[in-house]
């Protein structure tokens, strides 16, 4: 088990794991390589209680900048699809319309903080992408290839979203997203 | 081990709490 940094305070509502809150930048004029990747990323911080939770989100704008990124992921989890927790892992990809990213970020994040994903310790995190035409959110976890959990996550998804039946969600291993570059493109898996 | 579970509900009522401020 992880050494927890931060302890919920006196009172507080404690969470199953501590989340680290991360604030990426996209600079469209420099290819993406694991180095600018690295150097466009910053962490806010690390909450374990669902109170400490609230009082970092109320302080992050969200949904007013295009070409940023935001990352709520397990304490001690790095971002990069070649870290040791997200080897074999892979995500749920949804494309979204402008205008609907906050809130379904809100209910997956909510989600995840609950526990309502019953996938033991799979899920990893979770990152909502603005971009310009279109948002992207995605929900990482550890077993690409556990098709019971990756099949219980995309019906969590559907249900705490509501999620319109014709919403295209699609499955990306990271290995197909180490091999082509892209963690959006190309995607193996439709459903 | 136990599990902490918390439904949408109760998070978002916990965002108005004092010690959520």
């Amino acid at each position: 088990s992880r050494r927890k940094t931060v302890c919920p305070a006196a009172g507080e509502h404690p969470l199953q794991y501590n989340y680290t809150f991360w604030y990426s930048r996209r600079t469209p004029s420099r290819p993406a390589s694991s180095q600018s990747y690295e150097q466009n990323i910053r962490q806010i911080g690390t909450v374990a209680s669902v109170d400490q939770f609230w009082r970092f989100y109320h302080l992050i704008r969200q949904g007013d900048l295009s070409g940023h990124s935001d990352h709520l992921f397990k304490e001690g989890i790095k971002l990069h699809v070649g870290d040791e927790s997200n080897r074999s892992g892979g995500k749920w990809i949804i494309r979204l319309r402008k205008g609907l990213a906050s809130r379904f970020w809100e209910n997956i994040i909510l989600a995840m903080l609950g526990e309502q994903f019953m996938v033991g310790e799979e899920i990893c995190g979770a990152v909502v992408s603005i971009r310009f035409q279109e948002d992207i959110l995605s929900i990482w976890n550890r077993t690409s290839n556990d098709q019971m959990t990756t099949s219980r996550i995309r019906d969590t998804l559907r249900r705490v979203l509501n999620l319109p039946t014709n919403t295209i969600m699609e499955y990306k291993t990271h290995n197909d997203s180490l091999r082509d570059n892209s963690s959006f493109r190309n995607t193996k898996i439709s459903l | 081990g136990t599990r902490i579970i918390y439904d949408r509900k109760f998070l978002l009522d916990c965002r108005n709490s004092p010690l959520a401020r």
